[in-house]
Parts: structure tokens; sequence; C-alpha cells
């Protein structure tokens, strides 16, 4: 009788268990195969069906967003947090040796934790690179842009001015200021005279945003120097922004007054796409040292943009919210484009701090003086203030910028 | 979430990383 049960139990859960194992190696090897497919792989895109986009989209996706945010913003009790990060740190990766604050316990929630900083140094900035990675990730798509189309995954394209905007390069005017360095090795002193431009004399604090606009050097009182010091935000032009650091203004304003001698046809446009994962590092630092002069907000759906939806929804990076910065570098027209998710819906840009994104229906009409009607809008501001000699704010190669937030 | 990079340079400019390749924040994507 025992050895008949024990045939019985063993018949019983043999077959469940090897369903689930075929199960889970098929699951496994279709997932890998949808990855390369993601990344650039040989194999074409299939995208999705239309009646599978509009399913998809029919998903309140920008609510669930929302909502996962407060969900994250809840004040963990003590004894949880510590366990909970290191869980989560577990799960999706996280090198917890990195983090700034060794004592998990400061971090009162989740999308606390997932806004962490990291201690200095960890990440050295190669200051040989043209262009340096502006978040930890994994590198999507790069190429050249043909025809004003950006390749999302191979033959696939979306149109660059859709992403941007129209004529991107129409804001970021060319520099054309007069200008001549006293002494460009030399260290800049904010309270000396910097350069002269149009024959007169500008302070380090003039130029990044002070409150006179220009000082003579024999008559001016210095003003601008004592409030420059006190005021850490100030409204300039059509945003309020803060204040650059005299330090970026010295190393991009060097960078940026280099002679570039290269023919316009000589130059193309690049792209690359960077996707960060849940367990990354979920703050952007500056790639390179350029000047941001426009920003616009596009406030659209909130998909997914993992490698699988990537190689699935066409025009994902032009539906998605993003705030894309535009300015100029060193050779010409240069932007940055931090495009929002379902599980991170909100982007903040540190030196701008009228811009919010993945807000409600009555934050948009309180805010933007017109009535919501659902519709993704483009909502567009200059920097032109922030650097009255560069045209914008200055951002210097590995200085933080901003990051996603939780929901 | 991602960050998209569209920009003007050279045609000498040259990617040093690989597609799919992970990255770290100041890790040189290209050169000139």
């Amino acid at each position: 009788a025992a050895r008949a049960g024990q045939a019985k139990f063993m018949r019983w859960w043999a077959v469940p268990a090897v369903i689930v194992l075929v199960s889970a190696l098929f699951v496994g090897k279709k997932r890998k195969k949808e990855t390369r497919e993601g990344e650039g792989g040989d194999q074409p895109a299939r995208l999705a069906k239309p009646w599978q986009v509009a399913a998809y989209s029919t998903l309140p996706l920008k609510a669930m967003s929302r909502l996962w945010g407060k969900f994250n913003d809840i004040t963990l009790p003590m004894w949880m947090r510590e366990p909970g990060f290191k869980l989560y740190s577990y799960v999706f990766g996280v090198n917890l040796d990195e983090v700034a604050e060794n004592d998990l316990r400061k971090y009162a929630n989740l999308g606390e934790f997932f806004y962490r900083e990291l201690k200095p140094g960890v990440r050295p900035i190669d200051e040989k690179a043209a262009l340096v990675s502006p978040a930890d990730g994994k590198v999507l798509h790069f190429g050249v842009i043909h025809d004003g189309q950006v390749e999302q995954v191979k033959g696939v394209t979306y149109s660059l001015d859709a992403l941007l905007g129209q004529n991107p390069n129409a804001s970021a005017p060319a520099h054309k200021v007069d200008f001549e360095y006293h002494d460009e090795d030399e260290v800049m002193d904010r309270h000396r005279d910097f350069a002269i431009v149009n024959g007169i004399p500008y302070t380090v604090d003039s130029l990044i945003g002070g409150t006179d606009g220009h000082r003579n050097n024999e008559h001016g009182n210095g003003e601008s120097q004592r409030h420059a010091d006190a005021v850490d935000h100030e409204d300039r032009g059509d945003v309020a922004i803060r204040r650059t650091s005299t330090t970026a203004f010295n190393k991009v304003s060097k960078e940026l007054l280099k002679p570039d001698t290269t023919p316009e046809s000589e130059k193309e446009l690049f792209f690359a796409v960077i996707y960060l994962a849940p367990g990354d590092y979920h703050r952007f630092h500056s790639p390179t040292h350029w000047v941001s002069q426009v920003r616009r907000h596009f406030s659209g759906e909130l998909y997914s943009v993992s490698p699988y939806f990537q190689s699935r929804l066409a025009n994902l990076f032009c539906l998605n919210e993003r705030v894309a910065l535009l300015g100029r570098w060193r050779y010409g027209f240069f932007s940055m484009t931090p495009v929002g998710a379902t599980n991170v819906g909100s982007i903040r840009i540190h030196f701008d701090k009228d811009l919010r994104t993945n807000t409600t229906r009555k934050y948009a009409e309180q805010h933007n003086g017109e009535e919501w009607d659902g519709k993704s809008r483009c909502y567009e501001a200059t920097y032109a203030g922030a650097s009255r000699l560069l045209g914008g704010y200055p951002l210097a190669k590995g200085e933080q910028m901003g990051g996603f937030n939780l929901g | 979430s991602t960050v998209v990079l569209v920009f003007e340079a050279p045609k000498s400019f040259k990617f040093v990383v690989e597609a799919g390749e992970s990255v770290k924040v100041g890790q040189a994507m290209g050169v000139l």
C-alpha cells in the first residue's frame, strides 16, 4: 500500500513539474531573443499590431505612475528600511558600496533610495573623451541621423522633429559675441574683470547672471557681486533658474570659445540612446561641456521604455513625456532628452525649478494658464538669461543635471 | 527611463562603445 501511494504521489507532481520546467525554459529563451532584438540584433523588429497598441494606450499609465510615486513616498518604519532596500538592491543589482549614505535607514522610503546619490569619486569623468556617458545604464542604440530620421530599432525610425520639436537648430543660434580673453590659463576671479565684450569689461558675475548685466571696472559699485553671493535662485529670462557655478562657467566658456574650423559639409548629426534599468543610479550628468539654451517639455504618455517595448512600439520616444534640452557645444548643435516611463514618470532638472512633469490636470491648468484638453503639448522655455555671454545655461562635463523620480 | 543624445559633430567622431554595453556616468562614449 505504501509503495502504491508513493507511486501515485510521484505521478501527481511529476507531470506538472515537467510542464513548468519546459515552460520556464521556453519563456527564458524567448525573452533572451526579444532582448537581443531590442538591442539592435540582426533580426528585424516585430512591431506590435495596431489593436495591441490601442489596447495598451487605454491603460491609465500616467495615473498609475503618479499612484506608484505616492506609494513610494510613504515613510517606511525604521525596522523595514535597511532589509527592504537590501532586498531591492539584491533583486535589481544595486551596488550598495557606491551609495553616498552608508546608513540605509536614513532613506525614508523607496522614492528617496531610488533617487540616491553616489559617493564622490566613484564615477570618474574621462576628461579626454569628447563625449561621456550621461547616466549609468545600457547603450541601446547609436549612430548617424540621415534625412532627419533617428533609428529606434533596426528598420524602424522616428522623426527628429517629432522628438525635439520643429527645427532644433534654429533654437540654438551660432555664437557670435565679440570676445577677448584676459588670460586663458589663469583661474578666474569672480570679482575681477574677466572679458571685454564690445569694449565693455565684464566680470564673471555679470556673465553668469549677475543682476547688473555688466559693470565697468572703474565706475561699477560692486552691487552685483554682493547680491550674487546672497541669492541662490533668481528669475532670469522666461524660467527661474539656479545660478550656475563659476567653475562650470569657466570650463564651458574655455571649451566653447575654442575655434571650430570644421566646415558644415564635414559634420553629421549623431544620436545615442542610453537605457536606465530599475537598479541603476537614476541621476543624469552632463555628457560634455555645453550650453543649454532651450527647454522643451513634451507632456506625452508614459509607456514603458524597456528594450522589449522599444522593439515593439514605433515612435515610442516621440509619444512619451520628455524634456528636450537644446543648445550647443563646440561643434554645433547639442541636445539631451530624458524620456519618462511608467515607473519613473517625473523628470527633474536641477537648474530649472519651474519644470514639473507627470502633472495632474488641475496642476497643468493652474500653472500653464490654459484649459486642459488631454492632448500632448510642448511647453517651451529659454535659459538665455543664465549666462549672458554664452547665451544659455553652461553645463560642464560630468556635472549633475537632474534625474528621474519614481512615479 | 531613457536618455537620448542628439548632436552635431565632425564626421571623424567615433563612438567607443558597443550597442548593448553597460556604461557608467563619465565613461567615454565618443572621441574625436
